[in-house]
């Protein structure tokens, strides 16, 4: 949050902050492991009175005071319930039975999404600068619902409960589960009674990428968001005794036990087992021989313990520092970390290159390795994180997602008190700021960037600002070519970024929305087959289902997944566009057909003489005569082409409202 | 007995709260007391509710043996019972 503001363009002289007034009086709820309150992102030296509509509270606990919360931090709830019914009660020496965050991770969303102006932070000297969170003028409640075990259904409900109850107007929330039906999903379950009073909900995606289909926070009325690099980063040069040289990254933030550029002997990690341990190679706890990494940097493979556990490994075994070689699946993603030893991760590749080496020179091999500090305008960037979760959508395919990506990679925000920056016991280094990765850090930059919108335009459904969010956001990285994934370095895809990445400049005039309202989404779960009981845990009794035609695709929701059956050659779909731009405005379509694919758009041309006028097309998606017959020789359809990526963009000159289109054959 | 007890995330429709109840929190906590044959103060120590939901849906959560569970879904106005699960920070 040190520079992902100007990563993002936003800016103080013009655009969506100035125009919201900084999300001015807008309450974001962060539904996490709770606040760190004596954090200067949490101040409130430039707040006037709290909304007169706010009805939350301040509850008091262990080392948590009401006085804590103030015109800023309004309101802070915690819920352990749950915790305590599955696991006995709390060991309140290890966690604070209160909203105190002793975790770190929610401080870290909460100063992401809403954090106040704080000059002059870094992490060890690591991402200098003027810390701001996305909407920094907007309130902030938080909800502590994650503990030692984890997050709770029972407690997270409760904490939605109250949430809107109280009168957030934007929930954030990185946490995720197991893939399950909608009815037995808590998020989904809160979400939807949240979205119903007009809050917007908006969830991390999950950590479990590159693998297919391991989104999760998947249901329409969630804003699910996916992790993406921005253009900085923390070289930790390497180089190899042969003269060959590595880009890594660290943020060791001690003293290196050598001179500059000094060659130290080099051991790989699996050739330095203690009794032979075969999990050597991962570095795992006591798995190696002292005598044989005495002096030496040790390198270690990802997998299993946590990064900077491995360093811990190392440096109790006596080794100088350390080198980490991401996975196959981790690709080029380089993700920063305050090691207590130094330490810098290196790609998959470069692992494999520095393995060859000591394999090639064995008892000889050295290394140096530096560490350079910051270096921004990196690229490209963004580029999708390897590890960001992605579609295609198991629950149901019809709706794409994520929906949006956003920063994710390497963010500084404000941390707790409790711990050091790598959460480990042995870790006693406390910091004011701490950088992590994932995509719970992704979902507060766009719940910050929701409340901006929300500020500009509070009659808003919660479905029209996920709308401006989605159709404006971009596609393209700082190079002006198509956004990478850090897996495979090859173009991302909708099934990773979804809509794009976020583009908060934009989204201030989108031009057009695509708006829904709960009996949409009733409608929705209705063409899921929800009828009876499982209708009513959603709707309370106080919707029915109103077209029994209606099917998931035809949910008017910001993208196209169109899932075609064996015998299926085309498939029809309405949307509905509401113009909130100039009341006269012409729209014409563009449409990128994705491979095997005729796209038809009727009609062509969307003429709006009115504001919030709304206007329907239709769209017909029709396999190809020429996919058709590859299909017929059993050239399409295999695994490699399942899938095929596309766009549909209505302009008028001015906006570009554009939707991605992803088939699965 | 006590280690048979999960949580449970019961979804209520409240418009089916029989008239002799004064709140929904009422029949809840009677309605779980007589699942578990237990006086309303021991049933209310032991069982729950954990917690009573009223705003983005209708439901309260307790501990419940899987047979009460089962028992309270027969009762005119509780239409599922789902079990508590934990999920985990992003």
């Amino acid at each position: 949050t040190t520079h992902t503001p100007v990563f993002l363009h936003l800016t103080p002289s013009d655009g969506v902050l100035p125009s919201s007034g900084y999300g001015h009086d807008v309450i974001v709820g962060v539904i996490d492991t709770g606040i760190w309150p004596e954090r200067p992102s949490f101040n409130d030296g430039r707040f006037d009175e709290v909304p007169s509509r706010w009805k939350g509270e301040c509850e008091e606990g262990t080392d948590f005071n009401s006085s804590f919360c103030n015109k800023k931090f309004i309101g802070a709830r915690y819920f352990y319930k749950g915790y305590e019914a599955a696991k006995g009660p709390m060991d309140e020496s290890a966690e604070s039975k209160s909203p105190r965050d002793t975790e770190g991770h929610g401080t870290h969303t909460s100063s992401t999404a809403v954090g106040d102006f704080v000059a002059n932070v870094s992490l060890f000297g690591y991402a200098s600068g003027d810390a701001r969170g996305m909407a920094m003028d907007a309130r902030l409640a938080v909800y502590k619902v994650c503990w030692e075990p984890g997050c709770y259904d029972s407690d997270i409900l409760a904490a939605f409960d109250s949430a809107v109850a109280d009168g957030v107007d934007i929930i954030s929330l990185s946490v995720g589960g197991d893939i399950v039906p909608l009815y037995k999903d808590s998020i989904a379950l809160g979400s939807y009674g949240a979205m119903e009073q007009g809050v917007l909900v908006s969830c991390s995606a999950g950590n479990s990428g590159p693998s297919a289909g391991s989104v999760r926070n998947v249901a329409p009325w969630v804003l699910t968001v996916a992790a993406s690099s921005i253009d900085r980063t923390f070289p930790a040069p390497i180089v190899l005794g042969d003269g060959s040289s590595y880009e890594g990254i660290s943020l060791y933030g001690g003293m290196s036990f050598w001179e500059e550029g000094e060659q130290l002997p080099l051991v790989y990690a699996g050739d330095a087992a203690l009794n032979g341990s075969e999990s050597a190679y991962l570095c795992e706890t006591d798995t190696l021989d002292p005598g044989l990494v005495q002096g030496k940097l040790v390198l270690c493979e990802r997998g299993s313990n946590a990064r900077v556990a491995k360093g811990y490994v190392v440096k109790a075994a006596g080794g100088m520092g350390m080198i980490l070689a991401n996975t196959f699946e981790s690709g080029a993603e380089l993700i920063a970390d305050s090691h207590l030893i130094p330490a810098a991760l290196v790609s998959f590749e470069d692992g494999v290159a520095i393995k060859k080496y000591i394999s090639s020179y064995t008892s000889n091999a050295t290394a140096s390795m530096e560490f350079k500090g910051t270096k921004l305008g990196v690229t490209p960037a963004p580029t999708m994180a390897a590890f960001s979760s992605r579609g295609p959508n198991l629950l149901p395919p019809e709706i794409l997602k994520p929906d949006i990506t956003a920063p994710g990679l390497n963010i500084l925000a404000a941390y707790t008190g409790k711990v050091g920056p790598t959460g480990l016991d042995g870790d006693d280094r406390l910091v004011d700021f701490s950088i992590m990765s994932g995509t719970s850090m992704s979902c507060p930059h766009v719940s910050g960037l929701a409340a901006l919108l929300k500020a500009v335009y509070p009659g808003w459904s919660p479905a029209a600002i996920k709308s401006a969010l989605m159709t404006t956001s971009s596609i393209l990285d700082n190079t002006g070519e198509s956004i990478k994934d850090l897996f495979d370095g090859e173009a991302a895809d909708p099934f990773a970024y979804g809509a794009g990445h976020v583009n908060p400049t934009a989204a201030l005039d989108p031009g057009l929305v695509y708006d829904l309202s709960v009996q949409d989404y009733v409608n929705f779960l209705c063409s899921l087959g929800y009828k009876d009981a499982y209708l009513q845990i959603f709707t309370k009794g106080k919707y029915e289902c109103t077209n029994e035609l209606f099917r998931a695709r035809d949910l008017n929701y910001p993208s196209f997944a169109l899932v075609f059956n064996k015998d299926e050659e085309n498939v029809t779909v309405t949307r509905s566009v509401t113009n909130v731009g100039d009341a006269n405005a012409t729209y014409t379509v563009q449409v990128v057909a994705p491979a095997g694919m005729n796209i038809t758009v009727e009609p062509e041309v969307l003429e709006f003489n009115e504001e919030n006028s709304i206007l329907n097309y239709k769209v017909k998606f029709q396999i190809s005569l020429d996919a058709q017959l590859q299909s017929l020789a059993g050239i399409i359809r295999t695994a490699s082409t399942e899938h095929a990526f596309g766009s549909l963009t209505w302009t008028d000159g001015v906006h570009k409202v554009r939707s991605p289109i992803a088939i699965t054959y | 007995q006590h280690e048979d007890l999960l949580t449970y995330i019961v979804h209520a429709s409240t418009n089916q709260k029989p008239p002799v109840f004064s709140s929904t929190a009422h029949w809840y906590a009677a309605s779980i007391a007589s699942v578990t044959g237990l006086p309303l103060h021991l049933s209310l120590a032991r069982h729950g509710p954990l917690y009573t939901y009223q705003t983005v849906f209708h439901g309260f959560s307790a501990k419940l043996t899987p047979a009460q569970s089962s028992s309270l879904l027969l009762r005119p106005g509780f239409v599922l019972a789902v079990q508590d699960k934990v999920l985990q920070l992003h």
